[in-house]
């Protein structure tokens, strides 16, 4: 599975995305 | 999983990189502009099993975008990021171009503020896996002019090509259907899935998926 965020910023929904999967 | 982070501003790569470290997770961090980096599905060997018919798929299943929705105007570009070797220029020049590009996260949203968001969708077009989900926020006024423009480009192709564009005529749900490398146009489905109101204005959530799943 390949999960790309654009815009990360901070970087908070990326790490939230990959802790929850 | 494979998760990939993607900024066009450096500092905010470092951010997230902070971030990730500190919440134990794996993430892969691009200083980038949108997908501009990535290789162009048809350029490679991996899922062109229905390249004969027109359709390659890229290697995205999941893409997540809060894009910058702000209106600017007309003719703003944002800039893209440029490679340079820290040690050949100066701090003060290398930090004016941070700013720049700290400044270009917010630009390029012309009149509807909606400019990223085209170049996004255009590479969502082409980068998602085929059964690919791209979950975008969006303002009110940013989907009344995909709306409106995807009516404008139905009109130039066939008059009486409207029927699908929502379907039941409901306000949440567009079928999308220029955006694409144009040499193989792949619709997009987009259906609003969450909404919040905030003072003023209309936020909601939207679910890009190519329509035939």
């Amino acid at each position: 599975l390949l999960v790309v965020e654009l815009g990360s910023g901070a970087g908070l929904l990326s790490a939230a995305v990959a802790k929850s999967l | 999983v494979h998760c990939i982070a993607v900024d066009i501003n450096p500092a905010a790569c470092h951010a997230t990189s902070h971030t990730c470290l500190l919440n134990n997770v794996q993430v892969d961090v691009v200083c980038g502009d949108l997908l501009s980096w990535m290789r162009h599905p048809k350029s490679t060997c991996v899922n062109i099993k229905n390249v004969s018919q027109g359709n390659s798929y890229g290697l995205i299943d999941l893409l997540l975008f809060n894009p910058p929705y702000v209106r600017g105007p007309n003719g703003e570009c944002a800039i893209v990021p440029m490679v340079l070797k820290s040690d050949t220029i100066e701090n003060s020049t290398e930090n004016q171009l941070q700013s720049k590009i700290a400044d270009a996260a917010w630009l390029g949203g012309g009149p509807d503020g909606v400019e990223v968001l085209k170049k996004a969708l255009h590479q969502a077009a082409d980068f998602l896996s085929e059964r690919g989900v791209f979950y975008v926020l969006m303002i009110d006024y940013n989907y009344a002019a995909l709306v409106r423009e995807e009516i404008n480009a139905r009109c130039e192709q066939d008059v009486n090509n409207f029927g699908v564009i929502n379907e039941n005529n409901s306000k949440d749900y567009v079928l999308l259907t220029t955006f694409g490398d144009g040499t193989a146009k792949k619709p997009l489905a987009c259906r609003r899935i969450l909404s919040r109101q905030v003072p003023g204005e209309k936020l909601s959530v939207y679910r890009v998926y190519r329509p035939h799943i």
